[in-house]
């Protein structure tokens, strides 16, 4: 399955959120994303990472830059037992998607956007990939660059685009 | 745009690993993910959550689990400026993916998710999602239930299917 890579997608005026020190058991995610639905606040990329049930965890998301206030006091409001650490905002990140076909055993395209920005001296903020999509989370001033880099990576013609649907 | 679900795709077999306590600067995840490619490490699901530059930062990836021995021996073989503090392993982990359109404002979408995996006692390990795709990691003894509620809560019909190119 050779991986085809179409295209670069792009989105702009998002900002991240993550919640640290959250407990590890079943539950806490629907309540987190409970409140943050009943205060209608808009979100895109949700991301996780996996530790032993002992310890606590941290979840990232972004959310469009107007709801952040709305999301901070969703976010106060958990209940106790739902007890996080802290919460670390950025309000300027650019979340870039390389969107292709066959990526399943995708570490070699994967890899080719982490050497790419890792050239750039682009600091990587968040990765979220699947078998159809690779994104990660830069800080906006880099979006530019990255975008060039990984259309040289990729040996891309066109323009990338902030159609989310892509 | 009212988000569309079109069916639940799933993955078995998968070892889950996190390396936690990563430098978060320019070039860690080249490095990380370059020795794995060149153990021919076959990856699936990469998640990285977002915290300050100052902090050390967790990077959870899914292998085939015939690779676990050759993705342990890769990753201790860093060079020392990318020492991390430990890599913890789970050999049985599956993988449940929400498939559908116009999930952009998913909040709604993903809380479903979470609502239903809450209602059955089980826990998410991790969480990795798109405008198009929300996956979940849960311990492999949960996924025919996990499938079950998933499916009574988005009202599907048919069966989850594990091709990945779903
Ligand atoms: C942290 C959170 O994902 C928790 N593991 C849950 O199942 O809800
Ligand atoms: C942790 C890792 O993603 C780092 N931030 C990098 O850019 O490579």
């Amino acid at each position: 399955e050779q991986p085809l890579v179409r295209g670069l997608a792009y989105s702009v005026s998002e900002a991240r959120v993550t919640v640290s020190g959250l407990p590890n058991r079943p539950g806490v995610a629907r309540a987190v994303f409970a409140v943050l639905d009943d205060a209608d606040v808009n979100i895109d990329l949700i991301v996780q990472t996996a530790i032993e049930r002992s310890e606590v965890v941290d979840i990232t998301f972004t959310l469009s830059r107007g709801d952040r206030e709305r999301a901070h006091a969703a976010l106060r409001d958990l209940p106790a037992e739902f007890a996080y650490e802290r919460i670390s905002w950025d309000e300027r990140v650019a979340k870039i998607s390389v969107v292709g076909i066959g990526m399943r055993s995708h570490s070699g395209v994967a890899r080719k956007l982490f050497d790419a920005l890792a050239e750039g001296g682009i600091n990587i903020e968040a990765i979220s990939t699947s078998e159809i999509r690779i994104s990660v989370l830069v800080a906006e001033d880099n979006l530019e660059e990255a975008l060039r880099l990984a259309h040289t990576a990729y040996g891309l013609d066109g323009d990338a685009t902030n159609d989310p649907t892509f």
